[in-house]
């Protein structure tokens, strides 16, 4: 099963 | 004030086209150094970066930071009125609530001006750190298009492998599987022809095609795109914009859970 990331996964607010 | 002159405008709406489809509106981030737009998409699943340089433009001035919060369905309708010979030039007031934007035929015998309302959005962006890629793959932007709209046939994801022999793309689902593979090239005349991999670690990751073939509106703003990857971590995929700068997609992958 694959789950889709967001780029919150990966990156902060600045 | 701030005041663009572009004497193509039809590389602005080359810009549109390469935004539009993943965006509904963004903020124009306007400084001394050019303008610059950072937004995600709906789903938060990928993130546009775009990049002009002041210097690309014929005459360019910004007096002001200016951040010019804009409907691109708005701006595609103005954007289609221009032609593509036609100098274009963009201006706004300090603080202003709306946008002008001016087209002059070649021959200067036709001027239009539109105006357009700007409106406010959430001025947040993600800070991106600075990444060294294991796999840098560059390839003819057209091929890339090419292979995700051919890839997307067959199923909802890609998986992208990339070692030194080259790179795989696969997609798979009810009607079949489907793999290309693309060697490095051995000699090609033109430069923009040539598929190149520069390979620290062999990378395999799995994306959504809908984005995938979302960023490849961008292919006609030039002739080669740069993907570039690392085990885990968001895909970039680059195009330049002749003297101007970039636009770049950050696009997350897919996780085995």
């Amino acid at each position: 099963n694959q789950t889709q990331r967001t780029m919150h996964n990966y990156f902060e607010w600045a | 004030m701030f005041e663009a002159r572009l004497v193509q405008c039809s590389m602005l709406k080359k810009v549109l086209e390469a935004i539009k489809e993943l965006l509904n509106e963004a903020t124009f981030d306007c400084s001394d150094a050019g303008i610059q737009l950072q937004a995600m998409d709906n789903s938060h699943v990928s993130l546009v970066s775009l990049n002009l340089r002041s210097d690309g433009f014929d005459k360019y001035r910004c007096d002001r930071n200016l951040s010019m919060g804009i409907n691109l369905a708005s701006m595609t309708k103005i954007m289609k009125c221009a032609g593509n010979d036609d100098v274009l030039t963009i201006k706004a007031q300090d603080n202003a609530d709306n946008v002008m934007f001016m087209f002059e035929s070649q021959n200067q015998e036709k001027v239009s001006d539109y105006d357009m309302k700007l409106i406010n959005l959430d001025q947040e962006h993600l800070g991106i750190p600075e990444t060294d890629y294991s796999c840098i793959i560059k390839m003819p932007s057209g091929e890339f298009a090419r292979i995700c709209r051919d890839l997307s046939q067959f199923g909802e994801s890609v998986v992208i492998s990339c070692t030194k022999e080259g790179v795989k793309f696969s997609a798979a689902g009810d009607v079949g599987a489907a793999n290309i593979k693309l060697a490095q090239t051995a000699n090609v005349d033109k430069e923009e022809e040539a598929v190149t991999i520069e390979m620290q670690e062999p990378v395999t990751l799995t994306f959504a095609c809908r984005y995938l073939n979302s960023f490849t509106k961008a292919t006609a703003l030039s002739p080669q795109v740069q993907l570039s990857m690392s085990a885990d971590v968001p895909l970039v995929v680059e195009y330049k914009i002749g003297d101007f700068g970039h636009i770049r997609y950050y696009l997350a992958p897919k996780i085995e859970e």
